[in-house]
């Protein structure tokens, strides 16, 4: 399997959106 | 320079290393969420009490290791025959049920009883259970706060044998009527305590009464000086189900740009408004961890040739917050870092570091400019990584393209 780590999600609004089964991912979030 | 180009970072090379001091200005998305911190950056209430640093080496080779234990979790879930020949030659699959630590890049501060004490724990999306070292203790590793004592909270309660939390532990056990758990993580450490319930404090105006968890009181291994641990993984005894009668499902976190500034990590957020979304994929051998659909990269604003079933056939991808670089399919990474490499002519290349093949030397360069990386996912949603998320820097005269390969996936 591919991993996606956590230097790749720097800064980004990571969201994991369970009601809607979906991850999303905003940039400039901090 | 590429200033204006959109396909380009450009940057100052005295800005790839962290400020030696805490920077963080608060970065909390609201009153309730949880400031998130680098374990080893100076922002860190660890930081002062640390014994040193992990070196980057180090944080690697953990990172590897962390990776190995994942690909054994999710091979041995989707294992159901055994190979005679290969049981035959003594290779066999290896006990450890859960994966392992990592470095535990990132922690956060919560409170846990009545009245409230502040516990600095790790926070991990590839695990469920959280637990903190409890006193009386047996076996405790030296930590960065007092035990928590239960004795000293009015809100605190044994979680009984026959309750649903107790039975619905995979690794729960009945003692003196005590739900005794276990965790073993993939690099040996372990975690053995006493399932119980307390109030749990995230910040003034948010508390999460009869919060279960872990009062770890036989805790080995490489936990450094945290706390313990608080997973926010998808089966029901993790935070983040926990708090979704109260906060909504689900959860949003960022991870700050540099290890001197913080993040926040919040409970039934609400996505941000710019958020571009994939699906959320369950893989029921596996079902604590969050997978998604990769399927291409973009370097540079152009997509490079990877076969879609390249990404597809790799068995999925897991989004995990312990894991340090991310891992590809073989052939993925070779084009990432052939494409990545013929825009880096300029520089002087520099020795591998560790996992990281593709480095380079910015010595005498003030200002330096690398392709844009974008990872494209399944639905249409582009994640264009901050220029912190494309180099892993070492040094100046060593920063590396923070990608690797899953290595030889035949074996």
């Amino acid at each position: 399997i591919a991993i996606l780590g956590n230097t790749q999600q720097k800064t980004f609004a990571v969201a994991y959106d369970v009601a809607n089964q979906r991850i999303g991912f905003g940039a400039n979030g901090c | 320079a590429r200033t204006n180009d959109p396909n380009w970072h450009v940057f100052r090379v005295s800005s790839l290393l962290p400020s030696p001091a805490c920077t963080a200005s608060k970065a909390t998305s609201n009153s309730s969420a949880l400031s998130v911190v680098h374990q080893h950056g100076p922002c860190s209430p660890l930081h002062a009490r640390r014994g040193g640093a992990p070196s980057h080496v180090e944080i690697l080779e953990r990172d590897q290791a962390r990776v190995n234990s994942i690909h054994r979790k999710v091979a041995a879930a989707g294992a159901s025959v055994v190979d005679p020949a290969r049981a035959s030659k003594g290779v066999s699959l290896p006990a450890q049920r859960g994966i392992s630590l990592g470095t535990g890049n990132y922690i956060v501060s919560v409170g846990l009883g009545t009245p409230a004490k502040q516990y600095s724990v790790v926070f991990d999306t590839g695990s469920d259970l959280s637990w903190v070292q409890c006193t009386p203790c047996s076996d405790c590793y030296q930590q960065n706060d007092p035990l928590f004592d239960p004795a000293q909270s009015s809100t605190y309660a044994a979680v009984p044998c026959g309750a649903q939390e107790c039975q619905e532990l995979d690794s729960g056990t009945c003692s003196s009527n005590k739900c005794r758990y276990e965790v073993a993580y993939g690099d040996q450490s372990q975690t053995d305590g006493n399932l119980v319930r307390d109030t749990l404090t995230l910040s003034a105006s948010a508390k999460l009464p009869g919060f279960v968890f872990g009062c770890g009181d036989s805790n080995t291994g490489l936990f450094g000086q945290a706390d313990g641990l608080f997973g926010l993984g998808r089966e029901k005894v993790s935070l983040a189900s926990q708090g979704a009668p109260n906060y909504g499902p689900g959860f949003t976190y960022c991870l700050p740009s540099s290890s001197s500034g913080n993040g926040y990590l919040s409970l039934g957020d609400a996505a941000p408004a710019n958020a571009q979304f994939t699906a959320m994929v369950t893989n029921s051998d596996n079902p604590s961890f969050y997978y998604l659909n990769l399927v291409g990269i973009k370097v540079g604003g152009r997509e490079i040739r990877v076969p879609t079933t390249v990404f597809s056939t790799a068995g999925g991808t897991v989004i995990d917050s312990g894991t340090v670089i991310t891992r590809l399919p073989p052939r993925a990474y070779a084009a990432l870092r052939s494409a990545f490499a013929r825009y880096m002519g300029q520089y002087k290349k520099a020795p591998a570091l560790s996992i990281l093949d593709t480095c380079y030397d910015f010595t005498g360069h003030a200002t330096a400019q690398i392709p844009k990386v974008a990872l494209l996912f399944e639905g249409g949603a582009t994640m264009s990584l901050d220029f912190t998320g494309v180099l892993y820097v070492s040094q100046v005269s060593q920063a590396c393209l923070a990608f690797a390969s899953n290595g030889d996936d035949t074996s």
